[in-house]
């Protein structure tokens, strides 16, 4: 099944 | 100190209905320019903003930059409190550890306070970078309510395709599969009715339906929903908030690995 990551996979703290 | 004056106080209300199933507590930046939230739910695949711009509110007194913690739940219950059409105030000064929600009947005859204990939130900030989309829709917000509701009685998630054609939404589960397909409709009549599709190049995500379908909460708040789409990167379901601001989801799509 397709794996679900959290969004700090994308967004980063600045 | 911080006053906000809001004519359109059953806006609010509507903005809290649509936030506290996703996010228990929150800081409420208060700026010079406005009224802004940005927090994830509890499992950080989600994360809400929100911006309410100074100019959308009647009267907007804020002398220094304020963060007001809020269990989002509770405010909601206050903000309940009043009528639709009421106009609500909300007051708070620099070193005070609550807020005051005041709710006026649009004739004066009725005025009520409501004060409510603010909170220590350690909150992340996370960056988002500008992103350029392979696909924007833009459909009614009631049509993607429905959708993400119906689809959700048969699977736990949903595929969502953007190609020529129009947009797709698809989902499988143990009684079987479901595929629902929107075809661009300008709808020149009724532009609330429209679907309008800007693809660049066609893009296929897969999204967990539960967090959709949070999302779909702020339909009361728009007419229109605009779902924008890039491979690996979160979508992003946005509802305007009148002219004033807007509530922005993103969720971060399911990869295979």
């Amino acid at each position: 099944p397709p794996f679900q990551p959290n969004l700090h996979r994308f967004f980063h703290s600045p | 100190m911080l006053e906000l004056r809001l004519v359109q106080g059953g806006l609010l209300k509507k903005v809290l209905e649509s936030l506290k199933d996703l996010v228990n507590d929150a800081n409420f930046d208060c700026s010079a320019s406005g009224f802004s939230l940005q927090a994830m739910d509890s499992s950080h695949v989600a994360l809400v903003a929100l911006l309410l711009r100074s100019e959308g509110f009647e009267h907007y007194r804020c002398d220094r930059n304020l963060s007001l913690g809020m269990n989002l739940n509770n405010m909601a219950k206050m903000l309940k409190c009043a009528a639709n059409d009421d106009i609500v105030t909300i007051k708070a000064d620099d070193a005070s550890d609550s807020v005051t929600f005041m709710f006026e009947s649009p004739n004066q005859d009725k005025i009520a306070d409501f004060e409510m204990k603010l909170m220590d939130i350690d909150s992340e900030h996370l960056g988002i970078p500008e992103a350029e989309f392979q696909a924007i829709v833009r459909m009614p917000s009631a049509e993607f309510a429905r959708i993400c509701k119906d689809l959700s009685t048969i699977g736990d998630t949903v595929v969502i395709s953007v190609t020529k054609e129009g947009v797709k939404f698809s989902t499988r589960g143990d009684i079987g599969t479901a595929n629902i397909v929107c075809r661009q409709n300008p709808s020149i009549d009724k532009p609330e009715e429209a679907t309008i599709i800007e693809m660049e190049e066609p893009v296929s995500l897969t999204f967990a339906l539960r967090y959709m379908n949070s999302f779909t909460k702020a339909t009361p708040l728009a007419n229109q929903v605009t779902i924008s789409l890039s491979a690996d990167l979160p979508v992003v379901v946005e509802y305007r908030v009148a002219e004033m601001g807007y509530i922005r989801f993103y969720l971060a799509p399911k990869i295979e690995e």
